[in-house]
Formats: C-alpha cells, structure tokens, sequence
C-alpha cells in the first residue's frame, strides 16, 4: 500500500538505515529521502531488493517494508 | 552463496569453542546442546571437527550481550537484528554475538537459538550471505523453519565446501539432501497404521519413542511429539537400539544395543559408558536385550530378552535371584517379541510392532489392546 505522510517518513528512514548496515550505502546521506528517486539510491534498493529475492521495483513498497522489518542478523550482505 | 571478500577460512581442520556467558532465557545445558548441534551441521558435511574449552581464548568465542558489548556494533533492543559474527581470524575475528534482548528458546515459539547458532557459526568458518532464500546463510530470520526436518541447503554446503573440501572420510562430495527426506527410508510416517518403535522410554516427565536414527519426543502438554535425530542430541547414541528405561532417581535413562549399554543425564552423555550388559549381572548366553523398564516404586528394573525376563535391584546394584522367568507366567498375555515398554498412569504399555498392550500389574492381566502410534494424537 503507498505510503502517506510521516508514515513514508518513517519508513524512509528504516530504509536508509537498513542500506547503510547491509548494502554499503554511504552514511548519513543528506536529505535521503528527497534523493530517494535519483538513481543512485534506486540502484541501491534494487541491489537489496535482488538480493532478497524481492520484485526490483526500486522503490519502497510494501513487501520490501515487511521484509526490512523481518528479524535478522547483523552481518552485511555485500561488501566487506 | 558467497564468502567473505578475500575468503577468509580457517588454516586447519580442529577448531576450538568456547561459550563465554548464557542467556537466562534457556537451562544452560540447552544451550551448549544448541550451540553443538548447531556446530555438527557444519561438520557433518566438512572436515572441521570442533572442540570446547571452558577458558581461555577460543578460535570462536560465543557469548550473549545487549546494545553496545564492546565491538561498536550496538545491537538493537528486542527484534530485527538478532546476532552477528566474525569472519575467522585472530581476536575477534571468528566470534559470535547473540542480542540478549530477544527471547531465545529452543523451539519456534520465540527465537529458536539453535538455527540462528548455526547461521551465525556459518560466518565464523567464513561464509557470507547467501541469496538464496532456502539457504540457512539466507539474511533474514525464517520462524517457520521445520526444525524437525532441517538440513543444510545444497547452496549451503556448495558453500562451506568451497572453502574446506568435502568430510575427508568420504570418497567423493557429501551431498545434503535437499529434499526433506532426513526420515530414514524405512521409517514410516508418525500416523502410519504399521508403525513400531525400537525402545521407548520416559525422560524427566517426556516419552521418548525411539526408531532408526530418530525419535519422537512426547510431552503431555503438547498434542504433537517433536521429531528430532538422535544424533542431534546424543552424539555417541547408537541408531536403532534394542531398548531404553529411565531409572528416575537417578535422572538416568540407559540405552541398550547388542551387548552394550550407554548412559545419559537430560543432554549428558555420561563418562564410562558404553559398558557391557554382562556387568548387570546378566549371563554371557544373553548378548541382546529385546526391552526394558524401570519401576520407580519398586526400585527394580526388568530386562525382557524373548521369552524370559530378568529384574535388577536398584539398591542392591544386582540381579536378583531366582531369575531368569517366563514372561507369560508373571505378564498374562504378553507374548514373547516384546520390542518396548514404559510405564504411564500405573500402566505398563507393551510393545510388539505395530500393537500396544496396555497391562494392569495390579490386575495382573492385558486391559487395552492399542496400536503403538496411540500417543501422537494421530
């Protein structure tokens, strides 16, 4: 379901951070939300959405955000 | 799968364990059983073998912690991140972080720490994440995981292999089944109609059904029995043993097969055993026990070898004289290919394939005829 109002915000930053512990996004990207669309971080939620095995929509829809929801470990998924 | 970048592995086949701390959520000895059974899924299908130290620096440290426990990597309160681990090497590197925030138990209803242990230990032999959804190196945590009936994924084992080769005793690679068919060929389904058992025995209030390399654990709280390897909890158990009895007071269940018996305490495996069934006091003509059982009340434990019986007193450590009898003089009506037997609400229950004779002492005579699958709420 699309997301509305601080709820989108908030599901941004669950994003964000989830990116920033598993895919290697950069931290503390400024403004992530306003560069949600731009084609980096599309590329990056692709990447994650590929990799869990999850439609590559490259936005934040609803099954993503059950999926980053999901309890898991700790460890990255890519990169060192 | 993948490996951590450079693949870092271990140099050598024999790595040592060490459990720092415990959660309180779980009896320690569920932990260590945990964290071993967790440990034999690697090794089962790798050279590794491991071994545990109680002090000391261990290649891979295992402890539980909250938030921030020293390595700047804060877990996270209840939930989402459940644990994390190193890649081998020195220090930390290898070690293993579980978040004592969440509620860790040995079945699903909460977070089952067996599973998490053995995806956290795959990263402590150098695996990394897996994209593969069925794979145990899989990210995120699956709750509906069987444990029953788990196995590594072929993708988990491609994995480990590529770093440490197949077990070295196998003349070619170790294929895991990935296909649940951990159930022995020739063991039948719980609710099959022909279903019989090689022992039963209670254990600290449960009744343990044994059969081939497997059992059902059976509590009175919970409808369904568990179904779980032998191995899993008892390395060193043999696979389709002759009989099984709980001496309670001695927290003791005994296995028997041929002319062997072990000994084990909850998860214990105790020191000494197997020893031979002769130092019971049982005549070297007998080399098999068909079934056995222990009466609390009486303190006597009686051995059924086909159509005789022998009884052993407990306090006394020997068999008591004027034994051995025949069976159907003293158990009207129980025959004489006896497989098991256990006591349950002052009943002794018979086995014999695929019937069950329930067997009033008081009474002295058969007062229900069951089939031995009774117990599973088929």
């Amino acid at each position: 379901y699309p997301l509305h109002g601080s709820e989108e915000d908030a599901g941004m930053e669950v994003l964000q951070k989830y990116l920033e512990n598993y895919y290697g996004l950069e931290k503390d990207v400024k403004q992530f939300t306003k560069k949600k669309d731009s084609s980096p971080v599309v590329k990056k939620i692709q990447e994650m959405q590929k990799f869990l095995g999850l439609k590559m929509t490259g936005k934040l829809d609803s099954n993503t955000m059950e999926l980053m929801h999901k309890p898991r470990c700790g460890v990255p998924d890519v990169g060192g | 799968f993948s490996t951590f970048p450079g693949s870092p592995k271990w140099r050598k086949n024999h790595i040592s364990y060490r459990i720092v701390n415990y959660t309180l959520d779980l009896p320690r000895e569920s932990v260590d059983s945990a964290i071993e059974r967790a440990l034999k899924v690697w090794e089962e299908v790798t050279p590794l073998t491991f071994s545990r130290i109680s002090e000391g620096e261990a290649d891979i440290m295992i402890s539980f912690a909250v938030e921030e426990h020293g390595d700047f990597i804060p877990f996270d309160g209840p939930g989402m991140v459940l644990a994390h681990a190193y890649a081998p090497g020195p220090g930390t590197n290898g070690d293993a972080h579980f978040d004592d925030d969440e509620r860790w138990t040995d079945d699903v209803t909460g977070t089952n720490l067996f599973l998490v242990a053995a995806h956290e230990l795959g990263h402590s032999l150098g695996l990394f994440h897996s994209a593969n959804a069925e794979a145990l190196m899989y990210p995120v945590y699956k709750s509906s995981t069987d444990l029953a009936r788990f196995h590594l994924s072929q993708d988990d084992v491609d994995g480990i292999q590529s770093l440490y080769g197949p077990p070295t005793e196998s003349p070619d690679v170790l294929v895991v089944p990935t296909k649940s068919n951990s159930l022995d060929p020739e063991t039948l389904p719980m609710c099959s109609s022909a279903l019989s058992f090689d022992a039963v025995s209670t254990l600290r209030g449960e009744v343990l059904f044994f059969k081939d390399r497997h059992f059902w654990r059976k509590s009175l709280r919970t409808p369904e029995p568990g179904f779980y390897l032998i191995s899993s909890f008892w390395p060193s158990l043999p696979s389709n043993m002759d009989a099984a009895y709980e001496v309670t007071n001695r927290d003791t269940v005994f296995i028997l097969k041929g002319n062997q018996i072990w000994a084990i305490r909850g998860h214990e495996e105790l020191a000494g055993y197997p020893k031979s069934i002769h130092t019971l006091g049982l005549p070297e003509t007998v080399q098999k026990i068909d079934a056995a059982i222990s009466l609390k009340d009486q303190k006597k434990t009686y051995f059924f070898v086909e159509d005789k019986f022998w009884r052993f007193d407990e306090k006394k450590q020997s068999m008591d004289p004027e034994f051995p009898r025949k069976i159907a003089e003293n158990f009207p009506g129980i025959g004489t290919k006896v497989d098991a037997v256990f006591e349950a609400f002052g009943f002794l229950y018979f086995f014999s394939g695929s019937s069950q004779l329930e067997f009033d002492p008081n009474a002295g005579k058969v007062t229900h005829i069951l089939k031995s699958n009774s117990w599973f709420n088929c």
